[in-house]
């Protein structure tokens, strides 16, 4: 289960509160996976007392926006720590799905992606299965094929230390890399942080998702849980 | 190794101090329902009477909204988001798939602090933990009554970060940031924001 909330001492009038909570979880909360089960108890709440003597901000305020991006950027930090929390997590993965012609594709691809039992324990074994990535593209469960062209797709994995090159082209403009260096391959596998990067070269939306490995520690969380 | 893993996260990633906004009073204690010990009952309260406070929320989508979600909704509505001053959190027991007996324990938990805050309706509710089982209300209701007694309500680092320690399950670290910010006119305000989650997160929440 997800729970959190944001406190604040500034005065911000309800309904622009609720506008400033909700775009931000849907960049954030709303963008994590550690296993693919949604709680029947995921709550996150903001509270906002006026404590401090401020005129009282609503959508129409000049700070509102700069607020809500403030609020947005709390609300991934927090999202991002319960992902590297993640039951038996050993990786913290970043999925980035660029170039789409819709956000909501590019979330999807994105979250399945991040649910793959299958990737998600290859990243555990820093094996660099770049097929099940692909597998899993193939399978989201898309309304049309407007932001997916299997000509035009890029997949890479990208380190997220300074080593270079710090891209590993997998796939390029929907061509297999067979030769890909299985070394630098296995160098950035081997890193805490990873990010895999899908560039779907259909728009110009994009998602970034968060999501953890699946270990044999996950299993051994939860096979007695109520214990 | 895991040990070594959560060692390295929680030096990594809990904080040592941080800033706090105006106007808010936490508390928390351990209330037997946690097998651990640990602490698993927790409140936040608004103590700023300048102005109603306001309140926004988001749920869970799941179709088997627990009594703690379904509550909250009804305090939101109610109020229009107005005048919450209080969020009690517990952990260990999830109040979810407990039916009508799940929201009338929602209510009374609700309820009592409602009553030792001085209002009607100011109260939220979170709950996390095992899913089919009713809330231990004897524990918890005998913890809001410790809680508010022995004025155990600060506005410090640590008790922010019992805070985050309360509502945690199987998570290995408190997760918990802070931070002052500027209005464009120089007014300093400050944010603060706690989560927990380590398992059955893929939230849809609206």
């Amino acid at each position: 289960t997800l729970l959190g909330f944001i406190v604040t001492d500034l005065p911000i009038e309800t309904t622009a509160l609720q506008t400033m909570l909700s775009g931000a979880v849907n960049r954030s909360f709303n963008c994590i996976s550690v296993d693919g089960d949604m709680s029947t108890n995921d709550t996150i709440c903001m509270l906002a007392n006026g404590a401090i003597n401020a005129t009282k901000i609503d959508e129409n305020s000049e700070d509102f926006a700069k607020v809500s991006a403030q609020v947005t950027e709390f609300a991934k930090q927090l999202a991002q720590l319960v992902v590297r929390d993640g039951e038996g997590a050993t990786k913290f993965v970043t999925v980035n799905v660029k170039n789409s012609a819709k956000f909501k594709d590019a979330k999807i691809i994105a979250e399945t992606i991040s649910n793959s039992m299958l990737v998600k324990s290859a990243l555990y074994g820093q094996d660099a299965n770049w097929g099940r990535i692909l597998c899993a593209i193939g399978y989201s469960k898309l309304d049309n094929l407007a932001s997916l062209d299997e000509s035009k797709i890029n997949v890479s994995f990208i380190a997220t230390d300074t080593s270079t090159p710090r891209e590993l082209k997998l796939v390029s403009n929907g061509v297999p890399q067979f030769d890909i260096d299985e070394a630098r391959a296995s160098e950035i596998l081997s890193l805490p942080d990873l990010e895999i990067l899908v560039d779907l070269g259909t728009g110009s939306e994009e998602c970034q998702f968060w999501t953890c490995d699946l270990s044999h520690e996950y299993v051994t969380i939860n096979g007695d849980y109520r214990s | 190794q895991s040990a070594s893993k959560t060692l390295d996260k929680y030096a990594q990633f809990v904080p040592k101090s941080g800033v706090f906004p105006k106007g808010y009073e936490v508390a928390s204690l351990a209330s037997g329902v946690k097998k651990s010990g640990a602490v698993d009952l927790g409140i936040i309260r608004n103590v700023n009477k300048s102005q109603k406070s306001s309140a926004a929320a988001v749920f869970t989508t799941n179709r088997f909204k627990a009594a703690p979600v379904l509550f909250s909704k009804k305090v939101l509505e109610t109020g229009s988001g107005e005048g919450v001053d209080a969020i009690v959190v517990n952990s260990g027991c999830a109040n979810s798939v407990t039916g009508e007996l799940g929201m009338q324990d929602a209510g009374k938990v609700a309820n009592q602090v409602n009553r030792l805050i001085g209002r009607s309706d100011g109260t939220l509710l979170m709950s996390t933990g095992v899913i089919g089982q009713r809330l231990q209300l004897d524990k918890i209701s005998k913890g809001i009554d410790t809680i508010f007694q022995e004025q155990k309500f600060s506005a410090d680092f640590d008790g922010w970060l019992n805070l985050a320690k309360s509502i945690c399950t199987t998570d290995t670290f408190p997760k918990l940031i802070t931070s002052k910010f500027k209005l464009s006119d120089g007014t300093e305000y400050t944010l603060t924001g706690m989560s927990k989650g380590a398992g059955m997160i893929c939230p849809n929440m609206a």
